[in-house]
């Protein structure tokens, strides 16, 4: 909470919607807004009206740069939103930075509103930032599955801490809302909560296997590939990063850049001249510039001309001279155009009649300063493929200054 | 020492920012001892890595860059917000 727990002093809270977003349809913001306050409702006893014109406790408005209190929005990224807690006069407003692309869905292109006015009136009733890393009131943006979203047992305890679990009722509507624009949830609807007293039932954590050891003479990888100028090397849920500017490796998680994609990459690769990545898993695949996934993935490899034969990928390089892509499956290759996005002609062939010395399936593929590097288990072979000559065999982590 | 380059220059003054935004910050401008600010700096980066749950180091290392640069709500994290 803020210092001193400030918090509305009554359990009738209004708000009003000074103003929308073009990004998004009124209905849409409008519905967003309700949404939100429907989730901090369902766990206390508090009850939201929306106002259509005077003063209410929760103003939320649009706006950006500088608006007129003394925390001015920055542009596109950064800061996405505040809101102040509970007082009069700006006690309780939230605003939100039109410079963002706001939107309803759960996309990477843009923010979704009703994630972030989720957490700003969070704010608004009280509660300050929380360092547990899935609760909504964690200082950033995460993208997620809104459709059932629940709060987190910290976000419950917090709100509760200041306002006490939802009033039993006898089932009845405690206020007879406008049917247009339900203020409360009825107690049926209300999802079932777990009431503070109740002890979590103790989950059994499931048992992620832990991190290989850098120079384990064993390691293997599920997925390589470039991005922006490091070099990301995937097994399991882990990442390794090589920089060329830090000699020490850094140590991350799939969930710590994308937290939306599943760990278990099967292949990666990176069209530098896009800022893009992708990454392929089962028969989908997605692209990410950085952080921010595109909309509209995962999609079918088939949209790049595979097969349904093919059912998963072994690994992808993709060369920066030719513009094109090799996808490896089991002991055949197939040649993608980037500049057409379509399979090139005679394809698939067998790997060892194009690779020197690769005799085998691949697991991961890599090309650096115009060499490439082909994974298979815990050895390594880097080929010139121009010149169709096996350089050398190292261990897969040679990468890692072992 | 090595040339401090223009980019950590750069993040130098993006991470006194987030600081003064998000951890009550405050850079004592007619400060003698410069090396007081820079302490007084590095205890900040550590209460932002510890809370994030990073490696505390006190040090602008990466990972900290990359938590600084992650779009985010625009309250402070600590508890001293006026």
């Amino acid at each position: 909470t803020f210092p001193q727990s400030p918090r509305w002093k009554k359990e009738d809270v209004t708000y009003r919607i000074l103003n929308y977003t073009p990004d998004m349809l009124q209905a849409d913001v409008e519905e967003a807004i309700a949404k939100a306050f429907q989730l901090w409702s369902s766990v206390t006893p508090l009850t939201f009206t929306r106002l259509y014109n005077g003063q209410a406790d929760i103003m939320i408005s649009f706006a950006a740069g500088f608006h007129g209190d003394f925390y001015s929005f920055d542009g596109p990224g950064g800061t996405l939103a505040h809101a102040y807690p509970p007082s009069t006069g700006i006690g309780g407003d939230a605003h939100f930075d039109e410079d963002e692309n706001w939107t309803k869905f759960t996309t990477y292109n843009g923010f979704n509103l009703f994630l972030v006015a989720a957490h700003e009136l969070g704010h608004s009733l009280g509660l300050g930032h929380s360092n547990v890393f899935n609760a909504l009131m964690y200082p950033i943006y995460m993208a997620r599955d809104t459709r059932d979203f629940r709060l987190s047992q910290d976000d419950i305890d917090g709100i509760q801490a200041l306002y006490g679990p939802p009033r039993e009722s006898s089932g009845l509507p405690t206020k007879s809302s406008p049917p247009q624009e339900p203020t409360e949830m009825t107690p049926a609807e209300a999802p079932t909560e777990m009431s503070p007293r109740e002890e979590p039932t103790e989950t059994t954590p499931t048992k992620t296997p832990i991190r290989p050891q850098d120079c384990d003479p064993h390691l293997s990888f599920d997925a390589i590939t470039t991005l922006r100028g490091e070099t990301l090397f995937f097994k399991g849920s882990y990442v390794w990063r090589k920089s060329p500017y830090f000699s020490d490796i850094e140590h991350d998680t799939i969930s710590s850049f994308w937290p939306s994609l599943t760990a278990g990459f099967d292949a990666a690769y990176e069209v530098d001249k896009k800022d893009r990545v992708l990454f392929f898993k089962d028969d989908q695949y997605w692209a990410v510039s950085g952080y921010s996934i595109e909309s509209g993935f995962p999609k079918p490899i088939q949209n790049l001309g595979f097969p349904t034969s093919v059912r998963k990928i072994d690994a992808a390089v993709h060369d920066q001279n030719t513009k094109k892509t090799y996808f490896f499956v089991g002991n055949k290759y197939w040649s993608f155009n980037e500049n057409t996005q379509s399979m090139e002609r005679g394809y698939p062939r067998k790997i060892a009649s194009d690779f020197q010395g690769i005799g085998h399936t691949v697991d991961a593929a890599l090309q650096k300063n115009g060499l490439f590097y082909f994974f298979h288990g815990s050895n390594q072979y880097e080929v010139d493929i121009k010149n169709r000559k096996l350089i050398r065999t190292m261990k897969s982590n040679s990468w890692f200054n072992c | 020492f090595p040339v401090v380059t223009e980019k950590e220059k750069e993040d130098k003054q993006f991470a006194k920012k987030y600081l003064e935004k998000f951890y009550d910050f405050k850079e004592e401008k007619n400060s003698l001892f410069k090396s007081k600010n820079l302490n007084h700096m590095d205890d900040k980066i550590r209460e932002m890595q510890s809370f994030f749950g990073l490696e505390v180091t006190g040090e602008l290392d990466r990972k900290t860059l990359d938590m600084m640069k992650k779009p985010r709500c625009g309250i402070p994290d600590i508890r001293s917000y006026s």
